[in-house]
């Protein structure tokens, strides 16, 4: 554990909390896109099968099933609960052009063919691109909520304070794995032009909406 | 990543 985990770490919680007290207090889940909620609760629920087989850490354990949970409620809330108020006429990614290739690509190339280990792959691969459902959403709306942005905001800077993590494993533990790596690198420029905006926009107090 | 231990980071 270094510091840059850990705030990575924290940065992805602060996203998910923000996420859900934003739809519960609002009681709306206006402007976010429910697939992307469905991938992140499916790249979780796949990538922490390992809490069934292996123990690691209270820490670890600890936070994937916060993580597990708080997805898991986020998708209740837009499809069960609150989906009176899900803008699924603006959400129409076609999420099986993700899952597909994604799939193949994890059976391909792994780590090791087992299923759980290709379950693992599947899910680093997964969420790499499963933010494109909102992204398209705020791209075909064209705008967005402040809150919504911070929660991307904190959602993309957990895996670029992992990339960092990443290297200073590499220097001090000698450790890397290019699977997440490289799906880390992929993931994290996804957010770039977001970024971008964020600190160009939101940052100097502007709404989030692009031109049309 | 292919450790028998499983994977320590989320």
């Amino acid at each position: 554990m270094n510091i840059f985990r850990l705030t990575g770490d924290l940065s992805h919680l602060a996203a998910i909390i923000i996420l859900l007290l934003k739809i519960w207090k609002s009681r709306s889940c206006a402007g976010i896109s429910g697939k992307s909620q469905v991938l992140f609760a499916l790249v979780f629920t796949t990538r922490y099968l390992d809490l069934l087989t292996s123990f690691i850490s209270l820490y670890n354990t600890t936070m994937k099933v916060i993580y597990i949970g708080c997805s898991y409620a986020t998708v209740y809330l837009i499809y069960m609960k609150l989906k009176a108020t899900y803008d699924g006429n603006h959400d129409t990614f076609r999420v099986e052009f993700l899952i597909v290739p994604v799939g193949g690509l994890a059976f391909l190339v792994n780590h090791d063919f087992s299923p759980l280990e290709i379950l693992w792959t599947f899910s680093i691969y997964l969420e790499s691109v499963a933010i494109l459902p909102q992204l398209f959403m705020i791209s075909k709306t064209g705008e967005a909520e402040t809150i919504t942005t911070h929660y991307l905001f904190f959602l993309g800077l957990y895996r670029a304070l992992y990339l960092i993590n990443w290297i200073w494993r590499f220097y001090f533990e000698g450790f890397f794995d290019m699977i997440a790596i490289v799906a880390g690198v992929v993931q994290t420029i996804l957010y770039c032009d977001f970024f971008y905006l964020y600190v160009t926009k939101v940052l100097k107090g502007k709404k989030l909406s692009l031109p049309a | 990543g292919s450790d028998d231990d499983g994977h320590d980071e989320l």
